[in-house]
């Protein structure tokens, strides 16, 4: 089904986005 | 981007303040308690007393309490980020203060999340962004990612 494809895809991208986003390091500079 | 990030607030944050739509944030109550509970050492209680939530329909009032919040976020971004924020996200307030323009409050709902998304308990933040709505998670992942392409160091 493409719009399961579609949706998988766009669940994978936010996932990856905000996995990055929490392994960032937290921003002071020290 | 406002109703995007309107919904982000309401649905993650226990404001006192109401904080159902535009016209509800344009004084700055709500905001600067999103801030306090984001990060309650910076956005302490001295910080938050300075913020009047006597304001009515004066945008004299209004105006000044989101001078008070703008001026904390940048000083946040500065001083806890090691950034500037960018000439392009900064919102005009007057606009806010006086017309409820929901672009201008949209950027200002920007730069608090990308305070929620960088302080000690971003991973508590960003869990829960995770939570919502599929279409939420877009504009706040596009609204994160026009921030860090515009990051001064």
């Amino acid at each position: 089904d493409p719009n399961m494809k579609a949706g998988a895809t766009s669940e994978g991208v936010l996932a990856n986005f905000f996995n990055s986003l929490l392994s960032k390091k937290t921003g002071s500079p020290g | 981007l406002c109703s995007t990030l309107l919904l982000w607030s309401l649905q993650t944050f226990n404001t006192a303040a109401p904080c159902r739509d535009v016209q509800d944030l344009t004084n700055g109550v709500a905001m600067a308690q999103v801030l306090h509970q984001i990060d309650v050492a910076w956005f302490d209680a001295s910080w938050l007393s300075r913020i009047k939530d006597d304001v009515g329909d004066n945008w004299r009032i209004k105006s000044s309490n989101l001078k008070k919040i703008l001026q904390g976020i940048t000083d946040y971004y500065h001083e806890f980020l090691g950034q500037q924020i960018s000439e392009e996200l900064i919102p005009d307030l007057n606009q806010i203060s006086e017309n409820s323009d929901p672009t201008e409050l949209g950027r200002l709902l920007q730069l608090i999340l990308g305070c929620a998304v960088n302080c000690e308990r971003k991973q508590e933040h960003i869990q829960n962004i995770m939570t919502l709505e599929e279409s939420v998670q877009h504009v706040v992942m596009t609204a994160i990612q026009e921030l860090m392409s515009k990051e001064i160091m």
